[in-house]
């Protein structure tokens, strides 16, 4: 009694009632159910105290340690309808999503808005979401390869080399054009990504996207300017504000390829959709 | 007639790795994207024409191009100009949709309307499942901000729902729905849950 389930076909998800976050997503049709956490969490940028003089920029990631939670209890709007369940959540001012269930899809899909990230505090500001499960990874998991193959990646460890990991966080940090998953001995748990970005998995059954970042210092390689890209309107201006999506399935370990590899080209490709106003019968006349 | 040189020239341009990476400077990031949306508006062009050509007999070298097209960019935000306008009576919003993929899609559409008494018709007539979801605030703030920030004018009213319904598309190929007024007389047809509940 103290979650609520939504999802109008056979993906199904529940959350707590009292703290408005993720509990569980399970499959009626495939059996699979993984208990599954989905938080926002934000690194502070380095400005050289943490890290021998080097700051946090375009062309290098590098945190000021454990990344801090932005809310462990939201608000939560829920939505019903035969196409479509909706569940909107406020983790803070500038952090909105909203997780989409639809009838007769595999996966859930999870708007998020994130900004303007305030840097009033002078700290710079890099946003991850992160999923956490209970699935026993063993320190491996899967990014794409500039859209083509998934390759193993296997934390603090590399194949050809002797690796030395002085910075956990940016250490194990891959680029994404199209996704990330990670199995156990039952399950795959993939997410697909609707723009090139950086994610990764730290801890065994986590996996974290990063989404946005605004520093407020140069990272002295380059390119001479901190990512703090500004939109103004009236003279008045402020830091961007991201929204996109990425999408999350579930799947028995060995089938979640298929899904993986279709839905990519589907996000890719879109449907385009284009309008016009007409007397329907002039229309289909011609 | 329109052609997509201007995005054959912004995509070699942003081939250069600092725009892959995202380490240019700020203004050549400004020109990158200046140059991509000045493409991207030429190829809506081509496209537009092209899907006119497709949804009518042929006449000869040349297609009819009385009737005109549109496409919405900023549909994330909920700024649909041509979804967003009043139907008039007896006439059609006309949605076409192409998938540029090889296999059959079967897919949700979603598309902000100002009214939630409207009815949905494929090309045989056969009115199709919809549901009404209210468009929340946050996105109707970003929306007014990035609206005037795009296009240097105020967002206006803004639509109160998301219409959502079911699309079939073949493959590489195209289909077209009719959106029209409903007969509710302006009574909601679907229910849906204010954008304020709990």
């Amino acid at each position: 009694n103290d979650t609520i389930e939504v999802g109008p076909g056979q993906l199904k998800m529940s959350f707590s009632i009292a703290s408005g976050q993720l509990k569980r997503m399970y499959n009626s049709k495939t059996g699979v159910d993984v208990p599954i956490q989905q938080s926002y969490l934000w690194y502070a940028s380095s400005s050289g105290f943490y890290s021998d003089e080097q700051n946090s920029g375009a062309y290098i990631f590098v945190p000021q340690g454990e990344p801090n939670i932005l809310s462990r209890s939201v608000p939560v709007e829920i939505i019903r309808g035969p196409l479509v369940e909706e569940v909107r959540q406020q983790f803070s001012p500038w952090v909105y999503q909203v997780v989409r269930l639809f009838k007769d899809r595999e996966h859930a899909e999870f708007e998020f808005t994130v900004g303007p990230i305030p840097v009033d505090d002078s700290v710079g500001k890099e946003v991850i979401t992160r999923l956490t499960t209970n699935m026993v990874t063993d320190k491996a998991f899967y990014t794409d390869s500039n859209g083509r193959d998934f390759l193993k990646r296997v934390r603090d460890y590399r194949q050809d080399w002797n690796l030395s990991v002085n910075e956990p966080q940016a250490g194990n940090y891959y680029p994404l054009n199209l996704g990330i998953y990670t199995t156990d001995k039952k399950t795959e748990l993939s997410v697909l990504v609707d723009r090139a970005t950086g994610a990764a998995s730290i801890k065994d059954g986590q996996l974290e996207l990063m989404l946005h970042r605004r520093t407020i210092l140069d990272d002295s390689r380059g390119v001479g300017e901190p990512l703090d890209e500004r939109v103004c309107v009236d003279n008045k201006c402020q830091g961007l504000t991201l929204r996109g999506n990425y999408y999350v399935n579930i799947n028995q370990l060995g089938s979640g390829a298929r899904w993986r590899r279709k839905t990519g080209q589907e996000i890719y490709s879109p449907l385009l959709l284009a309008f016009a106003h007409e007397k329907r019968e002039t229309w289909i006349a011609s | 007639s329109p052609n997509t040189y201007s995005l054959g020239d912004a995509l070699g341009i942003a081939q250069h790795h600092d725009a892959v990476t995202g380490t240019a400077k700020q203004h050549t990031t400004n020109d990158y994207m200046k140059r991509l949306a000045a493409g991207s508006s030429e190829a809506e062009a081509v496209v537009n024409s092209a899907l006119i050509c497709l949804g009518q007999k042929q006449l000869g070298d040349h297609c009819e191009q009385s009737k005109i097209l549109s496409q919405c960019p900023l549909l994330n935000i909920s700024f649909c100009p041509p979804t967003e306008q009043d139907i008039q009576e007896g006439n059609s919003l006309v949605m076409v949709v192409y998938n540029p993929l090889g296999w059959i899609r079967n897919d949700i559409v979603r598309i902000p309307v100002h009214d939630a008494d409207l009815v949905v018709q494929d090309i045989s007539g056969k009115t199709i499942e919809t549901q009404f979801v209210a468009v929340d605030k946050v996105t109707n703030n970003i929306s007014e901000f990035y609206v005037k920030a795009n296009l240097g004018l105020p967002r206006g009213q803004f639509p109160k729902y998301w219409l959502l319904f079911q699309v079939s598309v073949p493959q590489l190929g195209w289909n077209t729905y009719f959106i029209s007024k409903g007969s509710g007389g302006g009574k909601r047809r679907s229910k849906f849950l204010p954008a304020d509940s709990q």
